[in-house]
């Protein structure tokens, strides 16, 4: 089973 | 004083078709540089970075920078009342809280403005640092839409696995399974009916398709669409703008619980 993952986890909020 | 005028209306018709199925409403940041956008959808799983450089504009003129947060709704109503080959201007004063849009038809015998309130809308913005990415597609822009439609029948994910000798592209669900696989084109007469590979290593990654249908709503404006991937980071792709810039979205992958 995947999961779907955030963009927040990925980039940073500037 | 914004002002940025294009003679073919019909780019910016397809910009906003190209985004509007993913963000209800945007921010165009306008500099000297030129229009720059960038927007999760509400779910934070994809990223629309679009840009227009000054210089692709037939005029741009911008003293001061502005950001104009827009409904693409009512853009989307506003950009209906223009034919194709309409030229299109779109104006605004420094800290206006509208924009206005100049269609001229190419004999100039008819002209209309129409005004559109911005709204004010809170904003993140995302650094995202620059990747050197493990492999990088280049393929025809309507042969990847083709590919994100008929296998989403199959099932919410798409599988993308890229190696030396091409891409395929993987769907599995309750009716069954499907695998589309494209070689590297041998030789490249027209460079965009090629598909081209280059990797550093192989990648396989896990997308929702419903998403990478929502990126082909760009087709339209170009031949061509570059897919770049590492190892689990967010699937970058990206559709020329004419000569003008590009729009790009990233797509966070699937990964096992």
């Amino acid at each position: 089973r995947k999961s779907q993952m955030s963009l927040d986890s990925y980039f940073k909020v500037i | 004083m914004f002002e940025a005028r294009l003679v073919q209306s019909s780019i910016l018709k397809k910009v906003l078709e190209a985004i509007k199925d993913l963000l209800n409403e945007a921010t165009f940041d306008c500099s000297d540089s030129g229009i720059q956008l960038q927007a999760m959808d509400n779910s934070h799983v994809s990223l629309v970075s679009m840009n227009l450089r000054s210089d692709g504009f037939d005029k741009y003129r911008c003293d001061r920078n502005i950001s104009m947060g827009m409904n693409l709704g009512s853009m989307t109503k506003i950009l209906k009342c223009a034919a194709n080959e309409d030229v299109v201007t779109m104006k605004a004063q420094d800290n206006a809280d509208t924009v206005t849009f100049v269609f001229e038809s190419p004999n100039q015998e008819k002209v209309s403005d129409y005004e559109m309130k911005l709204m004010n809308l809170d904003q993140e913005h995302l650094g995202i640092p620059e990747t050197e990415y493990a492999c990088v597609v280049r393929l025809p822009a309507g042969e990847f839409a083709r590919i994100c439609r008929d296998l989403s029948q199959f099932g919410e994910s798409v599988v993308i696995s890229c190696t030396k000798e091409g891409v395929k592209f993987s769907s599995a669900g309750d009716i069954g399974s499907a695998n589309i696989k494209l070689a590297q084109t041998s030789n490249v007469d027209k460079e965009e009916l090629a598909v081209t590979v280059e990797m550093q290593e192989p990648v396989t990654l896990t997308f929702a398709s419903r998403y990478l249908n929502s990126f082909t709503k760009a087709t339209s404006l170009s031949n061509v669409v570059q897919l770049s991937m590492s190892p689990d980071v967010p699937l970058v792709v990206e559709y020329r703008i004419g000569e003008i810039g590009h729009i790009r979205y990233y797509l966070a992958p699937k990964i096992e619980d």
